[in-house]
């Protein structure tokens, strides 16, 4: 059998929030060391990768190895029914053809179980290089929320630009053009506001808005996000989970042809 | 003009 027991459901629902719009159905991989999940979106542009470590949950508990094949719209209609302090327990029986939603309020006095039926999906793999990136951006997932909505009112397209001074974005249109630019932070009260650039050669990248927007809906999971960029490969968008995982997103860049 | 390129021209299928 497999269960995972998540005391900070909230945690799971806004995971599925951050990927629904990206991915409509996906593969849960369940195995001893904890939950993974890697899929593309259907143009083949951006991938999404999720790892929740097994110690994250209370308890956790897999028997061998499962593949849960999950349609993401479905599954976030069923966690709109948890209440945001719910614990939440996803279980699957061995040979069952459905996963298990639990929720429970957290005196225990209320409890409510959802059966969802397992889809087949054909998920390909994809191999991901260990990268050296030439930059690595860390900045409040706030902050890469609000450009990237500031700069859709440009273009499409966005240039993130990063150099020994800090990042820039920028945009251009038809209405015209505009740019957003970000200083290292020298001294700030919590690490979590600050924007530090690990430079190991500047790098400027063009990249789908409209991506980067689906990628922001996952600020509620962490306060801060980090973009790591090398030059003519995909870039890495990742927001940390608590201290369990992760949740990455790659976007192949725009090249000039 | 800048292109976009598939992730499908970075990463190998498994």
């Amino acid at each position: 059998m497999f269960e995972a027991r998540l005391p900070q459901g909230q945690i799971l629902k806004k995971l599925i929030e951050a990927v629904r719009e990206l991915v409509t159905d996906a593969n849960f991989e369940c195995k001893p060391s904890g939950l993974s999940l890697q899929a593309m979106d259907s143009s083949h542009v951006s991938l999404v990768s999720l790892l929740m470590r097994a110690d994250g949950f209370d308890p956790y508990q897999c028997d061998r190895n499962r593949t849960l094949g999950i349609n993401l719209r479905t599954l976030a209609s069923v966690l709109k029914c948890s209440s945001n302090d719910d614990i939440i327990t996803i279980r699957a029986e061995d040979d069952g053809d459905s996963a298990i939603l639990i929720f429970e309020s957290p005196s225990s006095d209320r409890l409510s179980e959802f059966d969802l039926k397992l889809v087949d999906i054909d998920n390909e793999q994809l191999v991901i290089p260990d990268t050296q990136y030439d930059a690595v951006v860390r900045m409040p997932s706030a902050e890469f929320q609000r450009i990237v909505r500031d700069m859709q009112i440009l273009g499409d397209s966005v240039t993130i630009a990063c150099s020994k001074d800090g990042v820039k974005f920028s945009a251009n249109g038809e209405i015209g053009s505009g740019s957003v630019r970000l200083k290292q932070s020298s001294a700030v009260d919590s690490e979590d506001d600050a924007v530090t650039v690990d430079l190991q050669q500047a790098v400027s990248l063009t990249f789908a808005l409209r991506y980067l927007s689906l990628f922001s809906k996952a600020a509620p999971l962490s306060p801060t996000v980090t973009l790591s960029f090398s030059k003519d490969v995909p870039l890495l968008v990742e927001f940390r989970i608590a201290d369990m995982g992760h949740l990455r997103f790659y976007l192949a860049p725009k090249i000039d042809e | 003009r800048a292109a976009q390129k598939s992730l499908l021209a970075f990463f190998s299928r498994q």
